[in-house]
């Protein structure tokens, strides 16, 4: 640790570079780890799987990464500014939030600071906060059409209360103010006891 | 209108049809879509009972009956362009499944795309008038993800110029195809090709499984429903056992590899070739992901607009809830992966195309990657998102629980494709495989394209890992 390739928190390429160089760092740190085995004698096979868990860290960095890198330049094609703003806003909450969740990996590589972690959780509180005004909004920007939806808590118009007394009384088990099994089980354990 | 969600509209800084734009692609697919839907919508045909109150068989006969009656409306509108079917069909299932989803998904896509010509014009008008109506078959019950495993057997006798499929042990019944209990009438099998006493690996065949007129199955044929799951009610995913069934040597699929009259083996160009439905498939799934996640986001950012709980300033009105910053850290980062999620559905689906219309003119440099890729988003974008479905449910509070609510059905119809297509760490693993092969490529001075270009700058030790 002690330098960073993360000059400023909020700038997007810079986040998406440190992800890039974290990818080929578990890369680079699985790769090697296979190669020493098979440098022991190992054979391949058990090489592999020796060091299958680092290797499955080193996909989801890659993968990681690639998420990152594609929004990124998706951003690049926006141009309204308004869209652009807020859409940067996710963009950048996407990529801090995966380094908050990841901070062990960027310390180890080098590519953070522990200074620059304490602002980054502070600025993804910081961007909760410029998110929430249009949260709905960007969720009615998917345009999932209440029928593809399938759920009254998510009505476009919502109605959630009304609607949900209303599902409930469709229950099968309303059929009858009285079910059955009461007759069957509790009414003559009751005479029992 | 709830009045806190009308706020919420009425004081967003953008404009959200733009936003839906960008996701769909361009105005005039969003246009275009929302025409599609409509049909769907304006249909009173489409509109039927409630599916969270019917049995299991009673959701079946019910997911038939709409997929039956969708297939008829996408002939009489001459729908025609996958992606719109995709659209009609997206809103005629609604949260369900569709029962015929591997015929038009997996089966066709597959003769398409593996059929010689002549098997194409044979094959795919049958499979459009559901004639043949088809699925995927190719994991067993003891065999999943790899492929080398797979039992089943497809031996190649000259004298009648037939494959003799079989299934030599329990193990090696064919597992989990969704439609193959009741609905297919054929399958598309992967199975060991054995010819001139060698076996050339897992090659794929056309197996008719019932009679055309009566659905009964032909002789050496057992299949049946493996019964009740996690979620997929409407789908009848079966069982498939085979003795000693032969099929014509036509009934291959032979644009690549094939098995000449005599016995003659050819090899396919790729390997990979033959595993090329799949990867189609899991560049959908990471689209899939976007859209299930941003489902639930959907569900539970709405509904905590509209929920008022506790309080956060003593003395006042219960606010909503989500004005809680830790709604909003629950939420939000989710909000944020399914943007995410859906550009990254949107590159790989191009990818796919572009790479596919490549191998067509005999071009493979790129398969490898677009393999790599497809299994590591796939695996990727899946895992995160069923958590983060899950995630939501939560953020519901109670309600979330409730069928009403959606998100359990949301839950349990993407949840599985973290297992199928290919289960998770397998992918990964696939794709570390790639990654593997790119570094040491790298070091040795190949130069690397594409996502994984950036390992070319480790090799100049541009990069350096640090010791752990």
């Amino acid at each position: 640790a002690g330098r960073s390739v993360v000059k400023d928190i909020n700038d997007l390429r810079s986040l998406e570079e440190a992800y890039k160089q974290r990818a080929a760092w578990l890369v680079v740190a699985a790769s090697r780890n296979v190669q020493n085995d098979l440098k022991r004698g190992k054979r391949k096979e058990d090489a592999w799987n020796k060091n299958s868990v680092d290797l499955v860290r080193a996909s989801d960095a890659h993968c990681h990464y690639v998420v990152v890198k594609l929004f990124v330049d998706k951003l690049s094609e926006v141009q309204d500014l308004a869209a652009h703003r807020i859409l940067s806003s996710l963009c950048l909450l996407y990529a801090l939030h995966g380094i908050g969740k990841n901070t062990g990996d960027f310390l180890q590589a080098g590519l953070l600071t522990t200074s620059q972690l304490e602002q980054i959780q502070q600025r993804i509180k910081d961007l909760l906060g410029v998110i929430r005004p249009n949260a709905v909004v960007l969720v009615d920007a998917f345009d999932h059409s209440d029928t593809h939806l399938g759920s009254i808590l998510g009505r476009y118009d919502g109605n959630v209360y009304e609607n949900l007394f209303e599902w409930a009384k469709k229950s099968p088990l309303n059929k009858t103010q009285v079910h059955e099994s009461f007759h069957k089980y509790l009414k003559p354990l009751q005479s029992k006891l | 209108m709830n009045p806190d969600l009308s706020k919420e509209r009425a004081t967003a800084t953008f404009n959200p049809e733009i936003v839906t734009h960008i996701l769909d692609g361009s105005p005039e697919k969003t246009r275009r879509r929302r025409e599609i839907e409509s049909l769907v919508l304006n249909d009173p045909a489409f509109q039927h009972e409630d599916p969270n109150f019917l049995s299991r068989s009673e959701r079946y006969e019910l997911a038939l009956k709409k997929s039956a009656l969708m297939v008829q409306r996408i002939r009489e509108y001459g729908i025609s362009n996958p992606e719109e079917i995709m659209w009609f069909k997206r809103l005629g299932v609604g949260s369900q499944t569709d029962p015929l989803n591997l015929h038009f998904g997996m089966f066709y896509v597959m003769l398409g795309n593996q059929g010689t010509e002549s098997q194409r014009e044979k094959w795919l008008p049958l499979a459009l008038r559901l004639q043949a109506i088809g699925t995927y078959a190719q994991t067993e019950l003891g065999h999943g993800t790899h492929l080398r495993g797979l039992e089943t057997t497809a031996t190649y006798d000259p004298s009648t110029q037939e494959f003799i499929l079989n299934s030599p042990t329990v193990s090696s019944i064919k597992w989990w195809p969704g439609g193959l209990g009741k609905t297919s009438n054929h399958a598309a099998v992967l199975a060991q090709l054995y010819t001139q006493g060698e076996c050339k690996g897992l090659h794929a065949f056309i197996v008719p499984l019932r009679r055309l007129d009566t659905h009964e199955p032909l002789p050496g044929i057992t299949v049946g429903d493996i019964g009740p799951k996690f979620g997929f009610d409407e789908t009848d995913n079966g069982f498939l056992k085979f003795d000693k069934v032969r099929i014509p040597r036509e009934n291959m699929l032979m644009k690549y590899a094939q098995v000449e009259p005599d016995g003659t083996y050819v090899k396919p160009l790729s390997d990979k070739l033959t595993y090329g439905t799949m990867v189609f498939i899991r560049s959908v799934i990471v689209g899939d992901s976007a859209r299930s996640l941003s489902k639930a986001c959907t569900i539970a950012i709405r509904y905590s607009a509209v929920r008022h709980q506790s309080e956060i300033r003593p003395g006042e009105p219960e606010p909503q809830i989500l004005d809680f910053q830790t709604q909003q850290y629950k939420l939000f980062p989710l909000l944020a992966t399914s943007y995410a999620f859906s550009f990254a559905g949107a590159y790989v689906g191009e990818m796919y195309h572009r790479i596919s219309g490549d191998i067509q003119t005999g071009n493979l440099n790129e398969l490898p990657e677009l393999h790599a890729l497809a299994a590591g988003l796939k695996a990727f974008t899946t895992w995160v998102a069923a958590s983060g479905i899950e995630e939501c449910r939560m953020a519901c509070g109670g309600h979330g629980y409730s069928r009403s609510s959606g998100i359990p059905d949301i839950y349990v119809t993407f949840s599985p494709a973290c297992t199928y297509e290919g289960e998770n760490t397998v992918m990964m693993l696939q794709t570390a495989r790639f990654l593997f092969k790119s570094y040491t490529a790298a070091l040795s001075g190949e130069h690397l394209e594409g996502m994984v270009s950036y390992l070319n700058d480790v090799s100049l030790q541009r990069v350096q890992a640090q010791p752990l």
